[in-house]
C-alpha cells in the first residue's frame, strides 16, 4: 500500500523513463520502491528510488516485484489529474496494481488496474565510484545547453576545470560552445543564481551522445538542480533529486551513459 | 557510435 499526496509527481517520474525503457520491474521492501532498467542498446542505464517517506502512507510487510510496461503505467496515470491523491495497492496473487485516485476535493474518485507482467530482470550492481568531477547546476539551464547544441551536432563534450565547465559541439553547419563559471554569480530577486557549483579531483573531459542526454531533461520537472557525476573510464552519471510535498529529500533518478569513443 | 563502455558488462561485473 502506498499513498501518494500528488499522484503528478509519480506521472512525472513515469513520463521521464518511459521513452527510455519498455519494460522494469518495481522492487518494493519495507524501505521503498526501487526499479532499475536499461534501455535496449546497452548505451544508457536508468534507476529510481522512492523513498518511503515520499509518500503519505507506505507499508510492504515482503519484499516484491513487480512487472511492469511503461507505456501501460504511463497510460493509468494519465487518467488522474495531478493533485488528486493515489492510492497505489496490489492483491493476493500479486498480478494486478491496482490505483485509486482521489480528487483534492474528494468528490471524484477513480480506479484502475494494471495487469502485471513475468519479468525475469537481472539485477545489476551500480558500484559506488569515486567521480573525478560532480558538477550541479539548474535543470533549466542544463536542458536549455542540451536543446541548443543539438541544433549543431549530435553529441556533446563536457569539460569540466577547477574554474568552469564547457559543453561543446561540432555539426556539419559548425560548432557550438556554452561555458557556465564556477559558484554563485549575481542574485536576481533576492535568489542566489548559480552558474555551476563544481567540485573536482581532476579535470575531466568525455563526450556524450545528445539524443541521450535530451531524454533525460525530461525529469527537469522533478528538482531544480541536476547533478552530473564525471569521471575517466566510467559512465557519467546524470542526477535528479525527488522532494516529498514537504520538500524533504525521498528519493532519486539517475541516469547512467557511458561516454563515447573519440574517433 | 562508439562507446567507451557496454553498461550491462560494466554494471555485471560491478
Amino acid at each position: 500500500n502506498a499513498l501518494i499526496k500528488q499522484a503528478g509527481l509519480l506521472k512525472k517520474i513515469i513520463d521521464a523513463i518511459k521513452d527510455l525503457i519498455d519494460e522494469a520491474t518495481l522492487d518494493c521492501d519495507n524501505d521503498g520502491i526501487y526499479l532499475q532498467a536499461m534501455d535496449s542498446s546497452h548505451v544508457s542505464l536508468v534507476t529510481f528510488y522512492l523513498k518511503k517517506n515520499l509518500f503519505e502512507k507506505y507499508s510492504c510487510n515482503r519484499n516484491l516485484s513487480l512487472g511492469i510496461n511503461m507505456t501501460s503505467i504511463a497510460k493509468i496515470l494519465k487518467c488522474g489529474m495531478s493533485d488528486d491523491t493515489l492510492l497505489l495497492e496490489t492483491n493476493n496473487p500479486i498480478d494486478i496494481l491496482s490505483f485509486k485516485f482521489e480528487s483534492r476535493r474528494g468528490h471524484k474518485l477513480s480506479q484502475f488496474q494494471l495487469r502485471l507482467m513475468n519479468l525475469e530482470m537481472e539485477r545489476l550492481s551500480i558500484p559506488d565510484t569515486e567521480y573525478s568531477c560532480i558538477i550541479e547546476m539548474m535543470c533549466s539551464e542544463f536542458s536549455k545547453v542540451c536543446h541548443d547544441l543539438a541544433t549543431i551536432g549530435d553529441s556533446m563534450t563536457i569539460t569540466c576545470t577547477k574554474k568552469n565547465v564547457t559543453f561543446d559541439t561540432t555539426g556539419d553547419l559548425g560548432t557550438g560552445i556554452v561555458s557556465l563559471k564556477q559558484g554563485v554569480v549575481g542574485s536576481e530577486n533576492d535568489e542566489n543564481v548559480y552558474a555551476a557549483s563544481i567540485k573536482i579531483v581532476k579535470p575531466v573531459s568525455l563526450s556524450f551522445s545528445l539524443r541521450y542526454l535530451i531524454y533525460f531533461t525530461k525529469a527537469s520537472s522533478l528538482s531544480n538542480k541536476v547533478i552530473l557525476h564525471m569521471g575517466e573510464e566510467v559512465p557519467l552519471m546524470v542526477e535528479y533529486k525527488i522532494f516529498n510535498t514537504y520538500e524533504e529529500e525521498a528519493g532519486y533518478l539517475r541516469y547512467f551513459l557511458a561516454p563515447k569513443v573519440n574517433e | 557510435d562508439k562507446y567507451q563502455n557496454d553498461l550491462l558488462e560494466y554494471f555485471r561485473t560491478g
